[in-house]
């Protein structure tokens, strides 16, 4: 058995101007979580890392970048799963956090829930001392620019491919 | 979306998954990232997947644990990830993308979207890649 990580960032339109920076965001990404591999961390360590390093990077539709919803807010969902234990945490429609990947983890060691949603996540993420950030933090010019593109009613289609 | 699934020396598996959603989504609205066995799934015994592309066609075939159940009956990780991704395809016309682990640390990334940005690192060595083929 080897030690392996493997990431992806999303299978979503990817113009050719930003292929690039994809690249180069899961290849950062994925050598973040094998250093943490390497120096002895948990796989769910590797994960958790792999997935901050793509959230805050605004290359990528999650945490700083996430797409828009219809009314120009950015509303986030992630999940963690353990394979020794099967333990699981998630979070759905969770607001004003960098990184919902951590309070998901936080969500499967913290309590005996599987998944918090919406207010009661953003309560929960406050009890574990998780800092809010402003909502303009998470959004950039490129997703406020497709989510205004994608208004109009003669919208591309290959942009309106519903591939989160 | 982004996602994660690794191996360890101990041989315990992982996976993460975090999205933003869907462009210009409903409020309110929940695709597969927080679905276990939609948007990942990970047990010791089978391996690991975590999934990217159309949420809801992904919940309606819980893609993650679709992709196991093939390794489970002995395929592996890449034809497993092909047969599920093939499978939401031609029943519900989804597309979407995968990477996936076995408890052996054999990997897959595989998917039947244009694009998805992928890497793996593996006994020092990095591959990664956009288009199929790649």
């Amino acid at each position: 058995m080897l030690p392996v990580v493997v990431v992806h960032g999303g299978a979503g339109y990817i113009p050719k101007e930003r292929s690039e920076l994809s690249i180069s965001g899961v290849c950062s990404a994925v050598q973040a979580g094998y250093t943490i591999l390497q120096g002895e961390g948990s796989s769910m360590d590797a994960v958790v890392e792999a997935v901050i390093q793509m959230e805050n990077n605004p290359a990528f539709n999650a945490g700083c970048g996430s797409v828009l919803n219809i009314k120009g807010e950015v509303e986030m969902d992630a999940l963690v799963m353990d394979g020794k234990t099967l333990g699981s945490g998630a979070v759905s429609a969770v607001r004003n956090i960098a990184n919902p990947i951590q309070l998901a983890r936080l969500v499967m060691d913290k309590t005996s829930h599987a998944c918090l949603t919406a207010e009661g996540a953003s309560q929960f993420a406050r009890s574990m001392g998780i800092p809010e950030v402003p909502l303009e933090s998470l959004i950039t010019e490129y997703s406020r620019m497709r989510w205004k593109k994608n208004l109009a009613p003669d919208a591309n289609p290959v942009e309106c491919q519903m591939l989160g | 979306t982004v996602g994660a699934v690794a191996v360890d020396k101990e041989g315990n598996i992982a996976c993460a998954t975090s999205t933003g959603g869907m462009l210009n989504k409903m409020e309110g609205r929940v695709g597969d990232t927080p679905i276990i066995g939609s948007g990942g799934y990970a047990d010791n015994l089978l391996g690991a997947v975590s999934t990217t592309g159309h949420g809801e066609t992904i919940m309606k075939i819980t893609l993650a644990r679709l992709i196991l159940f093939h390794m489970e009956q002995g395929q592996s990780a890449e034809a497993a990830s092909d047969l599920g991704l093939a499978y939401m395809k031609s029943r519900l016309e989804g597309l979407g993308g995968v990477v996936t682990v076995d408890p052996q640390g054999h990997w897959a990334a595989r998917f039947s979207s244009n694009y998805m940005a992928w890497a793996a690192a593996q006994e020092d060595t990095l591959h990664y890649g956009l288009y199929t083929g790649e």
